[in-house]
């Protein structure tokens, strides 16, 4: 996260410090499911990507319910049943991260507590989430200044409105062929020195609904260009609720 | 002395006859006829000499000891004795002839010659039967009851139900072996309401089919000689079942009934060698055997359709109130009879009923439940509550809420009879400690 600040203990209590590939965070869902970005699993042009979900689940290390690494480390692993990755993401095209999102499957249930909570997913119906300003909070243990963090870091973004984005997007990808699906969208600053960055990848952007009183993940940190040199884009969780539910439900 | 064969009939001729007989003569014949005969004899010619009281020629006949007469002269003579046609019949199997001459046969001086005598004797079948053909007066009736005579002999029979003995003679009532098989029936001393006889044995045995309680109903007159101060010395009549004596009777009291709760009574009868009781009769009938009322063991029991009387092969079935379980020990039932056996008692006996407990209620992950109720147990009608750890988790349940009783059946149900537990879901989005950033 950078140029954010430290998160407390119960702040983000769906915060996932994962380790599969490298850093990367998740989101709890319910009491067994974590929701991530794809390529934290299947990195883009990544060598091992040969490996199977099965084994990839055997080795992938899930942490919950501490804002220190360290602590987290301590509390321990919780191992993965099974690994789903969405059918859109295409780990060879290292330009197209539609469909960036996964679900992991833990092995037992986590138990809930202060600092161990589910986050909401959004309204299918509800787009109010995803308006050019609203304010979201995005968490991590990813680089901070050049450094992994040792601790959880949050930061708020506001969403960007589509047409600023790809507007932003054109004027910084030069011969770049990257792609800004529907099912994508973009947070954060242009001039603000306040970002994700790596290792936050599939870490959720989470936005307060006030009719309900909840926080509903609205985004999972995907890619960007360079760290707090404009835009963020983030896979649009409100694209994947059905595919989510669906495997949730099924599983 | 001429020994006579032993032949059925003869002739007996006084010495020369026809002609006359010798001076100084004695003669002697012995006639003997076969067992059941006796002697039958007349003369066909008689002619010896006349004397006051037969005093010099005569003929003697004895038979049976007695002296049958001592006779002489002629047919039409004015002294003497003449036998005529005088039959002269025995009474035993002998007769015995003695003829006597003196030294002279004269008349006034004048030698007179006599013939003598010609008879005949023949065995004539004895009626051993008569009482008047006794050999002595004291003696007694060839039978004790019949008397049927043939020709050289006679046998005994006896009435109804008695058997003649190997005297040939007595008849003593066989009893020693009465069956009676019929459902009801009639039993009594021999001869009742006459006086039975002495010395009897009697032995009847009632035997009917298993499950039959025979009842024994003594009619009047009751009567079995006794004795004041000891109990039936002298005849006794004894009930037994199943070798068991359950009463020893005598005197004038009649029992009256019986139920001897037994499908075989043997009654033994025994009489000593005098007395003039007339006895005593039974009427037996029979009915199915009881068994004992069936009694619950406690409140809970229900004994369906209960009877006021059980006999054999009747059932009762046993439920239990709703919320108990019917109990065999520590064994659980799920239906129970029991059957009215032969014997007269209940082949299973009486189970119990325990209340139903469900058991612990099952466990509610990230919740708990807790009773609603101060008794807090499993027991039927228990009432638990679920709720999940909030504000971590939140409730979900069936229609039927949250609330779980202690059914009949031993399970733990909500309102609507679902036997699922509500389930602990979590609560997205809602942070204990939420992001409260103060600098603005």
């Amino acid at each position: 996260i950078i140029g954010g600040k430290s998160a407390s203990s119960g702040n983000f209590p769906w915060q996932a410090l994962t380790d599969i590939h490298g850093r990367g965070g998740g989101a709890l869902l319910g009491d067994r499911w974590i929701l991530t970005a794809a390529h934290t699993i299947y990195p883009k042009g990544a060598v091992g990507n040969s490996l199977s979900l099965e084994k990839l689940a055997e080795e992938a290390n899930i942490f919950l319910g501490h804002t220190k690494v360290e602590e987290l480390h301590k509390i321990g692993n919780h191992p993965v049943r099974r690994i789903f990755i969405h059918p859109d993401y295409n780990p060879d095209d290292g330009y197209n991260f539609n469909g960036d999102i996964a679900l992991l499957e833990l092995k037992h249930p986590v138990t809930l507590g202060p600092t161990v909570l589910p986050i909401c997913l959004p309204d299918t119906t509800n787009t109010t989430f995803y308006m050019d300003g609203r304010m979201g909070y995005v968490s991590g243990f990813g680089v901070e200044k050049n450094f992994v963090s040792n601790e959880l870091k949050y930061v708020g973004l506001p969403a960007v409105a589509r047409e600023k984005c790809q507007s932003w997007l054109d004027s910084k990808k030069g011969d770049m062929p990257i792609v800004f699906s529907e099912n994508m969208f973009c947070a954060g600053f242009l001039t603000v020195r306040q970002d994700t960055c790596q290792g936050d990848s599939g870490s959720v952007l989470t936005v307060l609904d006030k009719e309900s009183d909840r926080w509903v993940a609205t985004g999972i940190v995907s890619w960007g260009i360079g760290c707090a040199e404009g835009y963020g884009f983030y896979t649009k969780i409100l694209s994947y609720v059905d595919w989510i539910k669906k495997i949730m439900r099924e599983n | 002395s001429s020994p006579v064969p032993r032949k059925l009939f003869g002739v007996i001729r006084s010495p020369g006859y026809p002609k006359p007989y010798p001076n100084n003569n004695i003669s002697i014949w012995d006639i003997h006829v076969p067992k059941g005969y006796v002697v039958k004899l007349t003369f066909q010619y008689f002619d010896l000499e006349p004397s006051e009281s037969c005093f010099y020629d005569y003929v003697k006949i004895t038979a049976d000891k007695k002296n049958l007469g001592r006779y002489c002269g002629q047919l039409g003579s004015a002294t003497g004795n003449h036998p005529g046609r005088k039959k002269f019949v025995s009474k035993g199997t002998s007769m015995h002839l003695a003829f006597h001459s003196d030294f002279s046969n004269e008349d006034n001086g004048t030698v007179i010659s006599y013939r003598g005598f010609l008879a005949s004797y023949q065995a004539v079948d004895l009626n051993e039967c008569d009482p008047n053909s006794a050999a002595g007066e004291d003696e007694r009736p060839r039978c004790q009851h019949f008397c049927h005579n043939y020709v050289g002999g006679y046998f005994c029979s006896c009435r109804t139900g008695y058997q003649l003995q190997s005297d040939h003679h007595s008849c003593k009532v066989e009893c020693s072996s009465e069956l009676f098989t019929e459902a009801s029936g009639y039993l009594s001393s021999p001869d009742y309401p006459q006086p039975y006889p002495e010395d009897l044995r009697c032995n009847y045995s009632i035997r009917l089919q298993r499950g039959l309680s025979i009842i024994l109903r003594f009619l009047e007159p009751f009567e079995i000689d006794e004795h004041q101060q000891v109990h039936c010395p002298y005849d006794q009549l004894k009930i037994q079942v199943h070798g068991r004596q359950i009463g020893e009777f005598c005197g004038v009291k009649s029992p009256g009934s019986i139920e001897t709760n037994s499908n075989e009574v043997d009654i033994l009868f025994l009489t000593d060698e005098s007395g003039f009781s007339r006895g005593w009769k039974i009427h037996y009938t029979s009915q199915k055997i009881r068994c004992p009322q069936p009694v619950p063991r406690d409140q809970f029991t229900i004994i369906r359709d209960l009877q006021p009387l059980y006999q054999f092969q009747d059932y009762f079935i046993v439920t239990c109130k709703t919320g108990y379980n019917l109990m065999q020990g520590n064994q659980k039932l799920l239906y129970f009879s029991s059957v009215c056996q032969a014997d007269g008692t209940w082949h299973q006996s009486m189970p119990h009923c325990e209340i139903v407990n469900c058991g612990n209620p099952a466990d509610l992950t990230n919740g708990a439940f807790s009773y609603v109720n101060q008794s807090a147990n499993n027991n039927y009608q228990s009432v638990i509550t679920y709720r999940c750890n909030e504000p971590y988790y939140h409730i979900v349940t069936g229609t039927g809420g949250d609330t779980f009783t202690c059914s009949p059946e031993g399970t733990w149900v909500d309102q609507n009879g679902q036997m699922r537990i509500p389930a602990c879901l979590p609560v997205c989005g809602k942070p204990v400690t939420p992001l409260t950033e103060v600098q603005r």
